[in-house]
C-alpha cells in the first residue's frame, strides 16, 4: 500500500521537472564547491551534507503534507516510508532496504539508480574522498530529525567511485522528545 | 587512414586521433613524413571551415565544398542535420572533412589513401560524426568537464576507435 | 581506473523526471 500511495502521489499529485535539469544544476553546485574549497574534498562533503539537512528540515513538511501518514511505529516502518514514498515521490526512483542491523535500528538504502550522478565522472583526485551525492544524506538527516529521529546517514560506497553498487546507511541513535515549552 | 581531431573554439585541439586501416596482418597508418603534417593541414582548413559556419547564405557556390553549404542555413532550410559540412578543402590528395557542433566545436578529420585516390562515403563519414558529436555531449555534461579542456578519457577514446572501425574502415 | 559508464547510457531516450 505505501508503494502504490508513493506511485499514486508522484503520478497525479507531483508537479514534475525535466531530470536533467535537476542533474545538470547538481552537478554545477558541487563543481563550484570543488572549486570554492580548493578541492578540498571533505570540506566540499560538509558543505553538501550541510545543504541536505537545510532542505530535508522543510522537505519533511511537504512530504507529510502529500502523504499525510501517520507516525511510523518502528524503524522498518520509517525504512519503508522513505524507500517507497519519499523518495518515489521526489526523485521517482525506489532504492532497495536491505542490510538490518540485529536491533533492526540500522538498515541500508541500495540507490539502483541515482538521478544526481548521471553522466559524471569524478576526477582522479575526487575519486577517494568526495562523496558526490552527499546532500541526499544530509535530506534524510533533517528530515528525520523533524519527526524525531536522531539518526547518523552516510555513505558507504558510491558507483562513482568505482564500486558495485551505491549504499546510504541509516543509523538511529534515539528517539527525541519534544522540549515542553517553559 | 584517417587523423581525426576536436578542435576548440579557441583552435585549441581536445582530442586527436589517428585511425588505422587492416592491409592484411598490418596497420597501415599515415607514412611518417605525413604524420607529422596532418596537424598543420587541418590547420589551414580551419579558416574555410570557420567561413561556412558563419554563411548565411544556403546556397553556397565557392570553394572545393560538396554537401550542403553553410552552417546557418536551417533558417531556410527544413532539415535539421545541417552540421556536417561534407568535403572542405583538398591536399595533394588528402581529403579535409568537417563537422561543426552548435557550440562552434570543429571535428575535422585528414582522409588519406595509400593506393590511390580518396573515396569518401558521405553518409558513412557523417554518421561518424553524428556517433561522436552524441559522445561529445555527453562529456560535456560531466559537470567535472570545462568546455575546451582536453578531453583524456580512455572510454572516450576507446569509443571513438571503434567508432572509426565500424563507419570509416 | 574506475570503468566509465557515462558513455554507455543512452541520451536521447532517457527520460527520467524529478519532483519540481
Amino acid at each position: 500500500s505505501l508503494r502504490l500511495a508513493g506511485e499514486d502521489i508522484w503520478k497525479n499529485k507531483t508537479e514534475k521537472v525535466n531530470g536533467e535539469l535537476f542533474t545538470l544544476m547538481y552537478g554545477s553546485i558541487v563543481s563550484q564547491l570543488c572549486r570554492d574549497y580548493q578541492r578540498c574534498f571533505p570540506k566540499v562533503n560538509d558543505q553538501l551534507y550541510t545543504m541536505g539537512y537545510n532542505i530535508g528540515v522543510r522537505l519533511i513538511e511537504d512530504f507529510l503534507a502529500r502523504t499525510a501518514l501517520p507516525r511510523c511505529e518502528n524503524m522498518i516502518r520509517t525504512s519503508e516510508v522513505i524507500s517507497k514514498c519519499a523518495f518515489k515521490i521526489f526523485l521517482n526512483i525506489t532504492p532497495q532496504v536491505s542490510n538490518w542491523s540485529t536491533d533492526k535500528n540500522a538498515f541500508s538504502l541500495v540507490l539502483v539508480e541515482n538521478p544526481l550522478s548521471d553522466f559524471v565522472e569524478l576526477p582522479m583526485d575526487a575519486m577517494k574522498q568526495l562523496w558526490y551525492s552527499n546532500v541526499l544524506c544530509g535530506v534524510l538527516k533533517g528530515a528525520l530529525e523533524m519527526v524525531q529521529l536522531d539518526c547518523d546517514v552516510w555513505f558507504i560506497s558510491d558507483v562513482l567511485k568505482g564500486d558495485p553498487q551505491t549504499e546510504i546507511r541509516v543509523k538511529l541513535n534515539r528517539v527525541l522528545k519534544d522540549e515542553i515549552p517553559i | 587512414p584517417q587523423y581525426f581531431v576536436i578542435i576548440g573554439s579557441k583552435d585549441n585541439p581536445v582530442y586527436e586521433a589517428e585511425f588505422t586501416t587492416q592491409q592484411g596482418q598490418l596497420q597501415q597508418g599515415f607514412p611518417q613524413n605525413l604524420k607529422e603534417l596532418n596537424p598543420f593541414i587541418l590547420h589551414a582548413s580551419l579558416d574555410i571551415i570557420e567561413d561556412l559556419q558563419w554563411k548565411i547564405n544556403p546556397n553556397s557556390q565557392s570553394g572545393n565544398v560538396s554537401g550542403s553549404g553553410g552552417f546557418l542555413r536551417s533558417r531556410n532550410v527544413a532539415n535539421t542535420d545541417n552540421c556536417y559540412l561534407g568535403k572542405v578543402d583538398y591536399f595533394y590528395g588528402l581529403v579535409i572533412t568537417a563537422y561543426l557542433t552548435y557550440s562552434g566545436m570543429k571535428l575535422v578529420m585528414v582522409h588519406g589513401n595509400l593506393t590511390g585516390d580518396v573515396q569518401i562515403d558521405d553518409n558513412a563519414v557523417k554518421a561518424f560524426y553524428q556517433e561522436v558529436h552524441e559522445l561529445y555531449i555527453k562529456t560535456l555534461m560531466n559537470p567535472f568537464y570545462q568546455i575546451n579542456d582536453p578531453i583524456t578519457s580512455p572510454a572516450f577514446d576507446s569509443r571513438v576507435r571503434a567508432l572509426a572501425r565500424k563507419y570509416l574502415n | 581506473l574506475v570503468p566509465s559508464r557515462m558513455y554507455s547510457e543512452p541520451l536521447i531516450f532517457k527520460k527520467h523526471e524529478v519532483s519540481l
